[in-house]
């Protein structure tokens, strides 16, 4: 399933 | 945060360190395509918009604000303080055949139909092929001087490495982001051919020059 990301990453 | 992560970020901080370093000193701009530098601050500007709605973490916070300024720094050097030395003749790619697509494949495929994850989703994938205007250059000049050559090879190594942070995170956290990822190949799969040239002529102290 589609997920909003963790956007942790630069 | 893992190794192939911390590396990949100072990797991808030095290329953008070596590319002012280079200007600053030279006082020239020459062989830097300005449109791809303008593209790369434009796709941290839309990542970055959650600096001011999400806190993640001290070093986040920070590495984005490095990013942000060394980008707007470069644009300002190649468009303003030394745009007597910036060769637009040859920094001729066509941005709209970049932008355009890259637009439109930002609202067809998203995770959510948002602003902020339309904007983060076109930063992604504009950053795939940002450096083309710069590559395109290089392939139309038939050289690149070797400075600007180490610059595009730490730029192409921090796609690498964060391949490598996908790989390790997924195997131990099963964490992925397939928008991330799929673009993240596609960008890295556009340096293969100069680190090709990278390893076989610059290691080898000779001039990237194209036959």
């Amino acid at each position: 399933k589609r997920k909003v990301s963790v956007k942790d990453e630069l | 945060m893992n190794v192939f992560r911390i590396l990949g970020d100072v990797s991808h901080l030095l290329a953008m360190v070596i590319l002012l370093v280079k200007i600053w000193r030279s006082k020239s701009c020459a062989g830097i395509s300005g449109k791809s530098q303008i593209l790369f601050a434009l796709v941290f500007t839309s990542r970055y918009l959650d600096l001011l709605t999400n806190f993640i973490s001290i070093y986040n916070t920070v590495m984005k604000v490095v990013f942000l300024l060394c980008a707007y720094v470069t644009v300002y050097l190649i468009y303003g303080k030394f745009r007597k030395t910036f060769d637009s003749e040859n920094d001729s790619f066509r941005l709209e055949f970049l932008l355009v697509p890259v637009i439109g494949l930002s609202f067809l495929e998203n995770y959510s139909f948002t602003p902020t994850e339309i904007l983060w989703t076109f930063s992604i994938y504009l950053e795939s092929v940002a450096i083309l205007p710069q590559l395109f250059m290089i392939s139309k000049t038939g050289e690149a001087e070797t400075i600007t050559t180490h610059y595009l090879f730490f730029l192409g190594l921090y796609r690498a490495l964060y391949l490598a942070n996908w790989i390790w995170r997924y195997h131990t956290e099963n964490f992925y982001d397939q928008i991330a990822v799929v673009s993240g190949v596609v960008q890295t799969i556009f340096y293969c051919d100069f680190f090709y040239l990278y390893i076989t002529k610059v290691l080898k102290g000779k001039k990237l020059s194209l036959p």
